[in-house]
């Protein structure tokens, strides 16, 4: 089954 | 000040009908160039929420200074369900408010209506996000794409996105099957919004959760396209324009460990 990604993860804090 | 005069109430109803469900709290950012902006992220850190209001999608807007409105929209929009869709809806902001004003104008009647919301104090992580290249952007139907996002949900829990040159494949496997649909570009010329666009610089194949999709169709009813740009093992954006500025959605995909 695939896993959900944490979306902040692909990000950076402003 | 801040005074923003929406045309039709509705408007702002859809729009926060499209985010409620997704973020209870949030700050609305006002300016006079940008109008209203928000970023907010779901609590479980998957979907991010990103409203451009310009200031033309008011019919007068001014703010005189920026500022800041803590918003729970589950109380906004208690006090947005006393208007009628129809009416004029104009949010008042005195500077460095603690509260909301929300004026409906029935514009037959000589009717006024005003209520007051509190607003809050809400601290939440703001995230740069670059405009990137993507790999793949499909415009379609929005009504089509919605379609598919709630009767999927009722298979499985993932959706399946596979673009090729050719075609836009949604697919989703569960315990009793699956199924796929399959959409190939093309041109409605009587019906532009009717039309399906495909621009593919490399092919993807991507999952989503079917929660995240459903809530994201919720904005269908702001306009009648959708633009989805998708990244290999990167969060899709899917974007609804508005008269003027836009709602998009963040989602972070789901892949194998």
């Amino acid at each position: 089954t695939p896993i959900q990604n944490d979306l902040v993860e692909f990000y950076t804090m402003a | 000040m801040l005074e923003g005069k929406f045309d039709q109430a509705s408007l702002l109803k859809k729009i926060i009908d499209s985010i409620r469900d997704s973020v209870k709290l949030c700050n609305f950012n006002c300016s006079q160039n940008d109008g209203i902006t928000v970023q907010a992220i779901d609590d479980s850190r998957v979907l991010l929420i990103a409203l451009k209001m310009d200031p033309g999608c008011f019919q007068e807007f001014r703010c005189d200074r920026d500022m800041v409105l803590g918003l729970d929209l589950e109380s906004l929009g208690k006090i947005l369900k006393q208007g009628n869709n129809e009416d004029y809806l104009t949010l008042i902001a005195e500077d460095n408010p603690d509260s909301l004003l929300i004026v409906f104008e029935d514009k037959k009647k000589d009717r006024i209506s005003e209520f007051s919301l509190k607003l809050m104090d809400i601290d939440s992580d703001v995230l740069t996000i670059d405009d990137m290249d993507n790999d793949c952007s499909i415009t379609m139907p929005s009504a089509d794409f919605s379609k598919i996002a709630r009767d999927f949900k009722t298979m499985s829990e993932s959706l399946q996105i596979i673009v090729t040159k050719e075609s836009v494949k949604f697919k989703a496997e569960g315990q009793i099957g699956s199924g796929s649909v399959i959409f190939k570009p093309h041109t409605d010329l009587d019906n532009p919004d009717e039309s399906i666009k495909i621009d593919m610089n490399q092919p993807v194949n991507l999952t989503f959760g079917a929660k995240y999709l459903n809530d994201i169709v919720k904005a269908s009813t702001l306009s009648s396209t959708i633009t989805i740009k998708l990244t290999d093992k990167a969060p899709a954006l899917f974007e609804f324009k508005l008269p003027s500025g836009y709602l998009r959605y963040y989602l972070a995909p789901k892949f194998e460990d």
